[in-house]
């Protein structure tokens, strides 16, 4: 009965003319009804079998949701966090059975490493890191890396973290002497990793060594521009932006995300891509997500908007529903499912 | 791009400025 209920969504594409689809293959309900802050997919052991799960959280709660057929999803695992509430899920990629949250208020307090134990036969939280952390990012092979306390001690930190939850291994990397807005690894660079800052620089860390390697502006154009994704080709770093902050009367021209090119070795860059909004759509991004090749953004209209990297064009469009705006998109660690999720809880899986 | 866009480029820039930066 809920396949039924469940349709197709055909969004014309845009600037090419050409009809693409986001077709909507099922929806997850929170009883709950408690307000969503995140969502992410995690691979877990599910009766023996490495499956792809949703994650969901909520303020007080964390669930993992298992895929059973047709279109539907059970919740396997509730994490309950009663003292500090859930600020953001942060996957660690390719990693199975654990996840890490943040948690905090206004700014994060706390990272906790969430796993069920089969010994003890019980879910567990453990502490992974504690302070007044600005930024975090999972990053491959148990990777956490974060800045934490204020400017002028800022400390950065790579944790490697255990099958079990626990802090393995730890390294200081050098602070950048500008508060860090987000970082992002460098794709088939295992050593490499970018993070921006309040000043609009990019910077560049050895992930071996912890040096700082470069810092370097990325122009005036927009403030405190949000790294998503880098590559390296032909001696050039290749790093995808999003522009949060760009001013709201220039919405309708400015794009979402851009891609830059940038010698690291003169610090001199250039545009090669901007990602903007088809002809007669305005608007700002609230939040979103590269991988792959794939670009999605919620906009402060409620919409979700999605980029091909590659052609440079918007592929689709997902305007409100009838159950309200969004306010969460993720892409499926896997496959090119996109997740988008309500203030209310409810994800649909695209 | 070209060179003089960006300057001259390397392609072992990663190499070349871990081995210049500060330990």
């Amino acid at each position: 009965e809920q396949a039924k209920r469940i349709e197709p969504v055909f969004n014309t594409c845009c600037e090419s003319g050409k009809r693409c689809s986001l077709q909507l293959t099922s929806k997850l309900k929170n009883p709950s009804s408690s307000c969503s802050v995140d969502v992410s997919t995690v691979w877990w052991e599910v009766a023996g079998c490495k499956t792809l799960c949703i994650l969901t959280a909520s303020e007080a709660t964390v669930s993992l949701w298992k895929p059973q057929d047709p279109r539907e999803w059970e919740k396997v695992y509730t994490w309950q966090f009663t003292e500090i509430p859930v600020i953001q899920i942060v996957p660690l990629p390719d990693v199975c059975n654990l996840v890490c949250v943040a948690l905090g208020n206004l700014e994060i307090r706390e990272i906790k490493a969430l796993l069920y134990s089969a010994e003890e036969k019980c879910l567990q939280q453990l502490r992974v890191k504690a302070g007044t952390i600005k930024a975090v990012a999972g990053l491959r092979h148990r990777r956490l890396v974060s800045s934490c306390g204020p400017l002028h001690c800022q400390q950065v930190e790579l944790v490697i973290v255990s099958e079990a939850g626990r802090r393995k291994e730890n390294l200081s990397l050098m602070p950048p002497e500008e508060t860090i807005l987000a970082f992002a690894e460098v794709q088939g660079m295992q050593q490499a990793l970018v993070g921006t800052t309040v000043m609009n620089n990019l910077v560049v860390w050895n992930l071996k060594t912890g040096q700082l390697l470069k810092k370097m502006s990325i122009g005036n154009s927009y403030p405190a521009s949000i790294c998503h994704k880098a590559y390296s080709d032909m001696g050039l770093l290749f790093v995808v932006l999003s522009h949060p902050h760009a001013q709201e009367n220039e919405s309708s021209g400015n794009p979402v995300f851009q891609m830059i090119a940038i010698n690291p070795r003169t610090a001199l860059s250039i545009g090669v891509m901007p990602y903007c909004l088809p002809h007669g759509q305005a608007g700002r991004i609230l939040e979103g997500e590269v991988k792959g090749n794939c670009a999605a953004a919620v906009l402060n209209s409620g919409t979700i908007a999605v980029w091909d990297l590659f052609l440079g064009h918007c592929t689709a469009l997902l305007p409100p529903n009838a159950d309200g705006h969004w306010s969460l998109v993720r892409w499926s660690d896997m496959d090119s499912s996109l997740l988008a999720g309500q203030e209310d809880g409810s994800v649909f899986v695209y | 791009c070209s060179d003089s866009d960006l300057g001259p480029i390397s392609l072992n820039w990663f190499e070349e400025l871990s081995l210049e930066a500060p330990p």
